[in-house]
């Protein structure tokens, strides 16, 4: 079955959306089933895969709330192999209804285990989450195998990190021990800069094997690329961006490989 | 007494924390007293001004709760005339506890209400909000008389805006009224790229007046700033950063002696 991967960081902009779109389109170009699951009202994963918003049927708050199954709800998106559970505003009310029940950690787990035969055929399943560690977060790191990180080359998201691993550790021991942390990947970075390379020495030295060797640049196409609704790899595939992202796939791939 | 100004927007990374701090120390320079208060439980205002985290006595948690003053929990940051109630991630479980209560939504304006007199002392109040429409916003937008929101140069960002307007009209008709749209600033500006033009054209276009003339650009000195504690003011006041918030503190003065 797939492997579910949260894609999670409650530091605003670091690059969470461009990670699940890019990483999840360059997977899908080597061949792997993938889907990307929006799990952010803002919907940025759902418009950065072509998908317009009033075309957007059954969304995450469908499947959330059980009105209809994760792989029926699963639109195909313009790259082979890539397709996309959409979200619109409306998971905002849904996080309001959650929060008043008593399997409110568990929705997304549910829904992934009610439709476990279908989503065999899936590689890997990417969990886009908002910049906040409210109960959609908290779904998505309760049904995920492992937890990617995207970490701004900045001062304050390397001051968050210490913030999301705290938070890891409680969902490991509440509701979700298989969850493991996968990796972490330098997003915007600027070798030119200071400040970039200190984050890079910083977090390399802390974390060790967990930061990814592959870095993503700031690159303008990975920001042009969501205004044409197509991933960086369709966009320009020559671009750094594009470059970095496969890179990134390639070495997500190795990783598991080695286990 | 004091204009209350909430600076939000749900889009993660766009720059509130960098205006809220920047902005607040330009003015303060420009002789006015200030007062950021920084309702995001990652506490970026008060690291960027300087607050280490294990010095914070009483914050904005304790504020909300009533178990302290507005203004007597306001501390010094090294720049004369600039104030700062801090947080930490116990505001987090803030958020949690006023959930369930009937004022949920007014726990700020209370506080501001039962603290009016010693706040006359202030000019402005700048309200740090986290990226997201959750309780912690809400309560900025509620108790605020203006809402300032920075709009990052790129398509995402751009897309968010309707969003918070929408919200924006929301707040106005259930929780307060007299709210009114301060304004909207452009930040990461890059002038060399299409999208960044595109985004700015894109806003004036739509948005019209409401959208400020000062530009704030890209410049690595509004991200190296915060890892010392210091506003960009301080930390390089030669800096194109430095000198764009400068102008931006002039206009919004301007902006307030017009009406
Ligand atoms: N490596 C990069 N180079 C240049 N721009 C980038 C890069 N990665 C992301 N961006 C742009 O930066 C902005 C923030 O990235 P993104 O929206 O993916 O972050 P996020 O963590 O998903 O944000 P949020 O917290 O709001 O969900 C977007 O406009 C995106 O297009
Ligand atoms: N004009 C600018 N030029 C360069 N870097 C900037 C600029 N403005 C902000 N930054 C940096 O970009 C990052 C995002 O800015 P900031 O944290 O202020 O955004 P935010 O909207 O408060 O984020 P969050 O949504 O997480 O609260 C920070 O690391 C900040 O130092
Ligand atoms: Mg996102
Ligand atoms: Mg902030």
């Amino acid at each position: 079955s797939p492997e579910i991967v949260a894609i999670a960081n409650q530091k605003g902009g670091v690059g969470k959306t461009t990670t699940a779109i890019n990483l999840g389109a360059a997977l899908a170009q080597f061949g792997r089933r993938i889907l990307v699951l929006d799990m952010d009202p803002q919907g940025n994963a759902s418009t950065g895969l072509g998908a317009d918003a009033d075309k957007r049927g059954d969304t995450t708050r469908e499947v959330l709330s059980g009105e209809a199954s994760l792989v029926a709800t699963a639109m195909q998106t313009q790259l082979p192999g890539l397709f996309l559970i959409p979200s619109t505003t409306d998971l905002h009310s849904a996080d309001m209804v959650m929060a008043s029940q008593k399997e409110r950690v568990y929705f997304l787990r549910n829904a992934i285990k009610k439709d476990a035969e279908n989503l065999l055929e899936y590689d890997f399943a990417f969990v886009d989450c908002p910049p906040s560690l409210n109960l959609l977060t908290i779904n998505a790191l309760a049904a995920a195998d492992s937890l990617l990180s995207p970490l701004q080359s900045e001062f304050f998201a390397l001051e968050g990190l210490s913030q999301l691993i705290l938070t890891m550790r409680e969902i490991r021991k509440s509701v979700n021990p298989m969850l493991k942390m996968e990796g972490i990947v330098l997003t915007m970075h600027d070798s030119r800069n200071n400040l970039s390379r200190m984050v890079e020495s910083d977090a390399r030295n802390t974390l060790k094997q967990l930061v990814y060797e592959t870095v993503i640049p700031r690159n303008v196409t990975l920001g042009e690329a969501p205004s044409f609704g197509k991933p960086v790899v369709v966009y320009d595939k020559r671009s750094r961006g594009a470059v970095a992202y496969r890179e990134l796939a390639a070495e997500f791939l190795r990783r598991r490989e080695q286990k």
